[in-house]
């Protein structure tokens, strides 16, 4: 399957 | 250090504020397959510390390797460690280098 489109991601601690 | 062996770091970050205060991103099948530091929060326990810099790209958290783990599950590694109480501070080894390794 093709990579997934995660670049947007971003998480906060 | 050869290309392989990028210089790695070791910080001790002491749990020194009620939020750890960093932001990352990327993770196993993106762009950015380790987790990045994209900011540092004034005030939270990283910045408090002194020695994370964004940028740094997030190798390892207390010894666990972050190496094929998908944002959520890097995310969820580091949520973890700094909610635990068994260690007052978290581990990371941290590299300047946007590599995977």
């Amino acid at each position: 399957s093709p990579p997934k489109e995660y670049e947007d991601e971003v998480t906060f601690f | 250090p050869g290309l392989l062996e990028p210089t790695s770091t070791l910080v001790r970050v002491p749990k020194s504020a009620s939020t750890l205060g960093i932001a990352i991103e990327g993770g196993a099948n993106t762009r950015q397959p380790l987790p990045r530091i994209v900011t540092i929060q004034r005030g939270g326990s990283a910045h408090n510390c002194g020695q994370l810099k964004v940028g740094q790209v997030i190798l390892e958290v207390n010894g666990i390797s972050l190496r094929a783990r998908e944002h959520q599950e890097a995310a969820r590694l580091i949520a973890e460690a700094f909610k635990t109480k068994e260690k007052d501070y978290i581990d990371f080894l941290l590299t300047e280098f946007n590599v995977a390794l």
